[in-house]
């Protein structure tokens, strides 16, 4: 469950990766 | 190993982040065995949270029904944060997975519906990485990517799904849109 | 109890003469054989204007650190070179030694050969016998000489007499005939000296103990500490040539690798800066600072007196990344090896991945006008081409001429591939059968992003037809070596001088995982990006396409497990990617069709 949290926590973080690589 | 009393934590300094996130798990685990006042629990999941959870939900997809989509998004949003902060940590995972992707797959939709691409392809990544495969995840994740001009991964993502269910119509009619927009790409 | 030493030196130089041959030849061999093969080397690989361009644009500073770090031109001089020539005077040296020595001279004559002394074939019947021996013994016969002889000359004449009658028993009479068989000699066996060949004052006098101690010396210490050393070196290297400390790090950081990770080029920096081959190379430096240092590279900064150390460090990622990706496809992530692979691409052109690398790849590129300047979002190089030379200057901020030329240059001979056939194919079958061994072969076209794009279908059928013939049914890979090398890079920002290549690796469709070690193709044929074919010129494609002359790559990867026992159809996909250019990439679905 916890790392399911993190795996959700992580979109954020994929968010603005991929807006500044994009 | 540091242990603190009276914060009931454990610590460990200059610890590598693979040590300390298992040192913040098991922190996470005592604070809700703490803060657990039913002495006999159970995995069953909290039934009043599944309701809690379960009727903002349905707020929100009244809402979507209203065309009220910009709230749609923000109840559905504080339906899974909901989630995110009440589950414990030993309510069956296959319950929360399952609500989860529930409530993200609509999001989903409602982010494409609003032009939110970014977001609804960083849902439909997580919904792809906890092993959701379906069709539907491939066209509309195809869809974000085209939406977002990145073609090359498109056309990889709808092949895939192709790959996958090689008789989807909307998948084909994605495929030839892609490659008349990458041919237009590549000049 | 009493050896004879060799005082005579009779022994010694065949002992000496053997070990040096055995030394010697393969050395010689092995030695001529690679300046063969460097030669063949050079004139197979294809040259490109991108070589020359790329020298230009190289910097001083990077053009000094090759100068500095290149492997040595001089193969000729070489040490090993120094050691063949000494070891083949050594040997000219004791054979002349040999041959004037006397006492080895008449040691040699009590060998007994009966056919010399008959000058007969070893091979001749009885009959040539006899008669060889009649006629001989006519000449030598003592009655038979003449009378002027001198006394000591009529006894070498009857001596010699004496010998061919022997020689003759030896061939003819049984007893004599086993005795030679048995001890060489028709008398029986001879009296044979048993000695050590060494001479004596090396065993006897006061030089015994200076061996002894040679002997402690040898075993005890030089040969302990060669072998400690080939060990080490052995150990704390991979097969792939990275050091094993770092290929431990980078297994420990896939096996560890959490889904919540986000893969980028940042991420892979930051595993790389933590390699062993840093540490060893600058202990006073740390990870941070070879993190920097990689990432001045990737903006072009100047990194003050770190520049060679970054110069340094830049030149070693390139086996790391590639032990990197080895290890990354065996844990079957599909994502770290591309993210890795575009990593080796921004290293090798100092250009951050973001989308107009393709585009500020190029030189001479002023990045800021680009960013603001470029009005319809230009991403590809296909795209640059669409407008006229001029307009492209004013896009990528280019005012000088010249400049302006070489840029198109470069962007007109960076390779594209256009897939145009892709298969799995068993050698000899026409579909895969069961549990086959296929391998996937693809037809690509090399062409620049400048060419008038054509469909494939424009290719006729025999253009793509392989010999079918034996040795390339027994080994389909074969018939790649026939096609050239790949040209140098233009990478004038890489400290070292490279070719690259493209890493194909093989994707499940079902669950998205690699499931083969990455196959690299370092052999195309680039002949394609010489011609013209402009796509702002060309009009009408049926007139001026003309098949024959645009060649057709292959490239062939082997499929590394049989194929599946179940009929059907399974999905995978086919990523070829190159580790030099952006843009210069394959990513295909390609079906297996397993049939009866």
């Amino acid at each position: 469950n916890q790392a399911l949290k993190r795996r959700y926590q992580a979109i954020l973080l994929r968010k603005d990766v991929f807006a500044v690589q994009w | 190993l540091q242990y603190n009393p009276n914060s009931k934590l454990l610590g460990l300094p200059h610890s590598s982040e693979d040590v300390t996130m298992n040192i913040s798990q098991i922190n996470k685990l005592t604070q809700d065995l703490v803060a657990e006042t039913n002495a006999n629990f159970t995995p069953q999941p909290h039934a009043e949270s599944t309701a809690m959870i379960k009727k903002m939900f349905e707020n929100g997809l009244k809402q979507t029904q209203q065309q009220k989509l910009a709230d749609a998004l923000k109840s559905i949003n504080l339906a899974i944060e909901m989630a995110q902060r009440k589950r414990t940590t030993w309510e069956a995972f296959a319950v929360q997975l399952q609500e989860l992707q529930f409530m993200l797959k609509n999001r989903v939709d409602l982010c494409l519906v609003q032009g939110r691409f970014m977001d609804a392809l960083q849902d439909l990544d997580f919904l792809q990485n906890t092993g959701l495969n379906s069709s539907d995840v491939f066209i509309r994740k195809t869809d974000a990517l085209i939406k977002l001009k990145q073609y090359e991964q498109a056309r990889a993502e709808c092949e895939r799904g192709l790959s996958l269910d090689p008789t989807n119509v909307k998948l084909k009619a994605l495929l030839i849109e892609n490659t008349r927009r990458l041919a237009e790409y590549n000049g | 109890q009493s050896y004879d030493y060799d005082e005579g030196s009779e022994t010694w130089p065949f002992f000496v003469l053997a070990v040096l041959c055995v030394v010697l030849v393969p050395l010689t061999l092995m030695q001529a054989y690679e300046i063969i093969a460097a030669k063949d080397e050079d004139s197979s690989s294809q040259s490109s204007p991108l070589e020359k361009l790329s020298e230009k644009y190289t910097g001083d500073q990077v053009k000094r650190f090759r100068a500095k770090f290149a492997p040595k031109k001089s193969k000729l001089l070489a040490r090993r070179n120094l050691v063949i020539i000494a070891g083949w005077c050594m040997v000219a040296f004791l054979i002349n030694k040999i041959g004037s020595n006397g006492a080895i001279k008449d040691a040699a004559t009590l060998l007994f050969d009966p056919y010399a002394l008959l000058d007969i074939s070893a091979s001749s019947t009885d009959r040539e016998i006899r008669s060889a021996y009649r006629k001989l013994s006519v000449k030598f016969h003592p009655d038979k000489l003449s009378k002027d002889l001198s006394a000591d000359e009529r006894t070498v004449l009857e001596e010699q007499y004496v010998m061919i009658t022997k020689a003759y028993k030896a061939l003819t009479d049984e007893i004599t005939r086993e005795n030679y068989l048995r001890y060489g000699h028709p008398d029986g066996p001879q009296a044979t000296s048993h000695g050590i060949a060494l001479p004596k004052f090396l065993v006897d006098s006061s030089a015994s103990t200076l061996m002894v101690l040679g002997y402690i010396a040898l075993l005890g210490f030089i040969l302990p500490f060669f072998v400690s050393r080939w060990w080490s070196k052995t150990q704390s290297f991979t097969k792939k040539g990275i050091h094993a400390r770092s290929a431990s790090y980078f297994a420990d950081r896939l096996f560890n690798f959490k889904p919540s990770q986000v893969v980028t080029t940042g991420l892979i920096l930051n595993w790389l800066s933590h390699a062993a081959e840093f540490k060893l190379l600058y202990p006073d430096l740390t990870q941070e600072t070879f993190e920097s240092l990689l990432y001045d590279h990737i903006n072009r900064r100047h990194s003050g007196e770190l520049e060679t150390a970054k110069l340094r460090i830049v030149a070693k990622t390139h086996a790391l990344l590639f032990g990197l990706l080895d290890i990354a496809t065996t844990f079957r992530n599909l994502e770290i090896s591309t993210v890795a692979i575009d990593t080796f691409k921004s290293i090798v052109q100092a250009t951050p991945l973001t989308s107009h690398s393709q585009i500020l790849q190029l030189p001479n590129v002023d990045a800021k006008r680009f960013e603001e300047g470029s009005v319809d979002d230009i991403r590809t190089l296909g795209k640059l081409f669409t407008f006229e030379d001029e307009k492209i200057g004013k896009i990528l901020g280019i005012e000088d001429e010249t400049k302006l030329r070489e840029t198109l240059s470069v962007a007109a001979n960076i390779p594209h591939l256009k897939l145009l056939r892709a298969e799995f194919t068993v050698p000899g079958e026409s579909v895969v059968t069961p549990l086959s061994t296929p391998h996937i072969s693809v037809k690509v076209l090399v062409r620049s992003a400048k060419h008038k794009f054509f469909t494939p279908n424009k290719i006729p059928d025999e253009l793509y037809k392989e010999e079918q013939d034996f040795d390339s049914l027994r080994d389909p890979f074969a018939s790649l070596s026939n096609q050239p090398a790949l040209p140098r890079t233009f990478a004038p920002h890489f400290p070292a001088k490279r070719s690259g290549c493209w890493c194909a690796l093989v994707v499940l469709q079902k669950d998205g995982k690699v499931i083969q070690t990455p196959m690299l193709v370092d052999r195309l044929s680039f002949a394609n990006l010489n011609k013209d074919f402009d796509k702002r010129t060309v009009k009408d494609l049926e007139k001026e396409f003309n098949p024959e002359e645009w060649e057709i790559g292959t490239i062939k990867i082997p499929f590394s497990q049989p194929a599946p026992d179940q009929k059907g159809d399974y999905y995978f996909r086919v990523i070829v990617k190159s580790t030099e250019y952006f843009g210069a990439d394959l990513d295909f679905t390609l079906p297996m069709m397993v049939r009866e």
